[in-house]
C-alpha cells in the first residue's frame, strides 16, 4: 500500500485542485511499481490552506496554474520515485523513460509495462544487460508502434537502434548494473519508439529473493 | 520542565527511527527545504506510538492537521475491494470541499473487514472532530496494514488525546508522522519545496509511505 498526504499554503479554487491533484498523481504515483499488486488502501490526499497570500488561481490555465502545477508534480514525482527506491527488497531504483509516442499517456504506458516486468526486474537483480526482456515488454504494453523505430539504451550503452540489436560493451553494460546496486543508485533505461512528441516515465526497482522472503513472513 | 523535555525528545526520537529516504527531485524554478507537510504555512503533524502496531514500538498514528479550512482533493485505488477509510473519504469529498485533519494509522488496514470495519472509521472520525471541535466530515483518514483485520480502535481512541497533544509545525513534527505511516518501509519519505506563484513565496510539502503491494491505480 501507498498513502501520501500533500499540503500547500498556495491559494487555489476546489474543482481546480482536485484536478491539479489528479493529474499530477497520473504523473508521479500511478506510474511507479514494485510488484503488480493494487492495493486496497492507496490514497493520496491533498490539502490547501491558502495561508500564502498569493493570487488566488481559478483557472487551469493560467501562468499560475501551471507553476502551481509543476510544483505539485515535482513533489509527487519525488515521494513517488522514494516508494520505489524503497521497494522491498530492492537495490536499485529503475527509472524507464519513454518518448516518441502520439501522447503522454501512451509513453507513460510504455514505461509503466517495462517497469512491471518481473523479466526485466530479475535481469537488473542480475546485473544482466537483458535488452530482449525490455524490447518484449515495450512491445506488450498494447500500445502499437512501429519495430523498426525502437531504440533502447541502458544509462549512455546504446544496446539496440532502428530496431536492430547492437554490438555492445556488456563488461561495461554490467557493471552500470552492478554498481547501481552497490549503491542504491538508479539504473536509467531509455526507450524511443518513434517520432512522436510523447514523452513519459516510470519507476519500479529489481527483484531480489529478498521481495519474497519478506512477503513469505508478512502474513495477511 | 523533565515531563514537556521527555515529550520534545520523543519527538526527535520518533522522527530518528528511520532513515530519512533519499528524495529525488526533478529540476525547475523550486528550491527544497525541509519541514514536508509542515512546511507549508497553516499546517500542523505528529507521529506518536499508539500500540496500533503487531510488534515494536515504532511510532503507528500519525494527524496532519490545517489551522483553517483547507481545500480538499483526494486520490484513491480503483480496487474494487476498496478498505473502510477510502470508502470514507469518498463521500466525504464528495459532502465537502475542505477538509481540516488526516488521521492515519499503520498496523492494520481496515480492508476487507465489512460493514464493521466501516463503522470503526466512522467511531474514529467523530472521536478526533469532537476533540478537534470539527464537524466530522472535515476529517480524513487513512489506514494501512495487514488487510482482513479491524483496527485496533480501543488503543487508538486511547491515543487521540496524546496525538492531538503532539501536534506540532516543526520539522520534527513531519518526520514523526512520516515515520508513523510506515509498515514495511526502510526509510521515511518527507519531502518540502518553495517557489514563486505570481511574484508571491508558496511552499509544497509532503509525506508518502509504500514499499510493497505497489502499482497503484488512482482515480
Amino acid at each position: 500500500t501507498m498513502l501520501g498526504v500533500i499540503t500547500t499554503d498556495a491559494v487555489v479554487d476546489s474543482d481546480v485542485w482536485r484536478k491539479m491533484v489528479q493529474v499530477a498523481v497520473s504523473r508521479s504515483f500511478n506510474q511507479i511499481t514494485v510488484d503488480g499488486d493494487t492495493s486496497t488502501n492507496d490514497t493520496v490526499i491533498a490539502l490547501a490552506s491558502g495561508l500564502s497570500g498569493a493570487s488566488r488561481i481559478s483557472n487551469l490555465n493560467g501562468p499560475e496554474a501551471s507553476q502551481l502545477q509543476s510544483c505539485l508534480d515535482a513533489v509527487m514525482q519525488g515521494l513517488a520515485k522514494s516508494i520505489a527506491w524503497d521497494g522491498e527488497g530492492a537495490t536499485c531504483l529503475i527509472e524507464v523513460s519513454v518518448k516518441g509516442t502520439s501522447d503522454e499517456a501512451e509513453a507513460a504506458k510504455v514505461a509503466r509495462s517495462v517497469a512491471s516486468s518481473s523479466l526485466v526486474k530479475a535481469a537488473v537483480y542480475g546485473r544482466d544487460p537483458n535488452w530482449g526482456r525490455i524490447a518484449c515488454a515495450a512491445g506488450y504494453a498494447t500500445v502499437p508502434f512501429n519495430l523498426s523505430k525502437l531504440q533502447i539504451s541502458l544509462g549512455d550503452i546504446l544496446l539496440m537502434d532502428g530496431g536492430q540489436p547492437l554490438p555492445f560493451d556488456r563488461a561495461a553494460a554490467s557493471s552500470y548494473l552492478q554498481r547501481a546496486g552497490e549503491e542504491h543508485g538508479t539504473v536509467e533505461i531509455r526507450i524511443s519508439v518513434g517520432d512522436g512528441p510523447g514523452e513519459g516515465k516510470a519507476w519500479g526497482c529489481d527483484l531480489s529473493y529478498d521481495y519474497v522472503k519478506i512477503n513469505a513472513e508478512y502474513t495477511t | 520542565m523533565s515531563s514537556v523535555a521527555t515529550d520534545a525528545v520523543k519527538d526527535v526520537l520518533a522522527a530518528n527511527y528511520i532513515p530519512a529516504a533519499p528524495i529525488l527531485i526533478p529540476e525547475g524554478p523550486w528550491q527544497q527545504i525541509s519541514g514536508g507537510v509542515t512546511a507549508a504555512k497553516g499546517f500542523k503533524a505528529a507521529g506518536i506510538y499508539g500500540g496500533l502496531r503487531a510488534q515494536g514500538e515504532k511510532p503507528d498514528l500519525a494527524l496532519v492537521s490545517c489551522d483553517v479550512d483547507a481545500i480538499s482533493a483526494g486520490a484513491f485505488t480503483t480496487n474494487v475491494v476498496a478498505a473502510a477509510p477510502v470508502v470514507y473519504c469518498k463521500q466525504a469529498l464528495e459532502k465537502s470541499k475542505t477538509a481540516r485533519a488526516v488521521l492515519i494509522n499503520a498496523g492494520q488496514a481496515n480492508a476487507a473487514t465489512g460493514d464493521a470495519g466501516f463503522q470503526d472509521v466512522i467511531e474514529c472520525a467523530s472521536s478526533l472532530a469532537e476533540m478537534l471541535q470539527l464537524r466530522q466530515k472535515e476529517i480524513l483518514i487513512e489506514s494501512t496494514g495487514v488487510i482482513g483485520h479491524r483496527i485496533k480502535k480501543k488503543a487508538l481512541l486511547e491515543a487521540l488525546p496524546k496525538l492531538v497533544g503532539s501536534l506540532s509545525s516543526t520539522i520534527e513534527g513531519a518526520d514523526s508522522a512520516a515515520v508513523a505511516i510506515t509498515t514495511t518501509d526502510l526509510v521515511r519519505k518527507s519531502v518540502a519545496i518553495e517557489s514563486k506563484v505570481g511574484e508571491t513565496c508558496i511552499r509544497v510539502g509532503g509525506m508518502a509511505k509504500g514499499s510493497g503491494m505497489i502499482h497503484p491505480n488512482m482515480a
